[in-house]
């Protein structure tokens, strides 16, 4: 059986929120390690792959693998009945029909509980091979989703350009062009708001902005993003979950590729 | 601009 506790009921509701835009339903698989989920949106350009360590809960419990099949709308419809810090339980036995949430009012006055039915579904798992990317840009979240947000009031491309001088985000659509270059500081009083590039080689990609705009989505979970980025594979952009335990939320997005 | 790729073309089934 899965017994796993969430100190904030928030981390689950964020991240929900974060990829329902993306995805419909999808296996949450637990483990002894923890609970993990990938899924990729309709079109096949994005997927998603998340995993929630097991000491990013206290207690977390799950003696074999169970796959709960949820259907993401219905589970934001529970997760809205749980107020951002309240205490998440989440409960299934073996081979589940349901999933039990529970949570708690900090103040412990207050306890509900829900069960959610699971659907069935026969999900592929696909293998990220290992890459060394040939540039890493790490940078602060709001300020990724800003860049975002602007560049698709020009076009629904952006291209991304990684040197030694810096990163450069470009659009050009009907109504002109913009662009943002960012290059790398470090800022000792806020490290959060420091950009870091790690360049092994200079890279250029051109990806689709609703897509990058969705992934913004995930930006209060984390003050940093990571953007990995080779020529000719998929970008990977990376907001790390709960501190420290090595929980993550990625996103990966196939490149626009020739002219 | 340029062609969307598909993820399907990037990383295989398990």
């Amino acid at each position: 059986m899965l017994e796993s506790r969430l100190e904030q009921a928030d981390l689950l509701k964020k991240v929900v929120e974060a990829i329902s835009g993306l995805v419909n339903d999808c296996n949450f698989d637990c483990n002894d390690s923890g609970i993990a989920l990938q899924a990729m949106d309709n079109s096949h350009v994005a997927l998603v792959s998340m995993m929630l360590k097991a000491e990013a809960f206290s207690p977390y419990r799950c003696d074999r693998n169970i796959a709960l099949g949820i259907n993401l709308s219905s589970l934001t419809k529970v997760l809205r009945a749980a107020q951002s810090s309240d205490i998440l339980t989440l409960k299934a036995e073996d081979a589940p029909d349901v999933v039990n949430l529970v949570f708690e009012s900090s103040e412990k006055d207050r306890i509900s509980e829900y069960d959610l039915k699971l659907m069935d579904i026969d999900q592929e798992h696909l293998g990220i091979p290992e890459t060394e990317y040939a540039a890493s840009i790490s940078m602060p979240s709001n300020e990724f989703q800003r860049i975002c947000k602007d560049l698709m009031n020009i076009s629904e491309s952006v291209s991304i350009e990684c040197t030694k001088e810096g990163v450069k985000f470009a659009a050009a659509g009907d109504i002109g062009t913009g662009s943002v270059t960012l290059k790398q500081h470090s800022n000792v009083d806020k490290p959060e708001q420091s950009v870091e590039i790690d360049l092994s080689e200079p890279v250029a990609l051109s990806f689709s902005l609703k897509y990058l705009v969705n992934f913004t989505k995930a930006t209060s979970l984390a003050s940093k993003v990571k953007l990995s980025l080779s020529n000719e594979v998929p970008l990977l952009v990376e907001y790390e979950l709960s501190g420290g335990n090595s929980s993550y939320l990625r996103f990966y997005l196939a490149p626009k590729i020739g002219d | 601009g340029g062609k969307q790729s598909s993820i399907l073309g990037f990383f295989g089934k398990k």
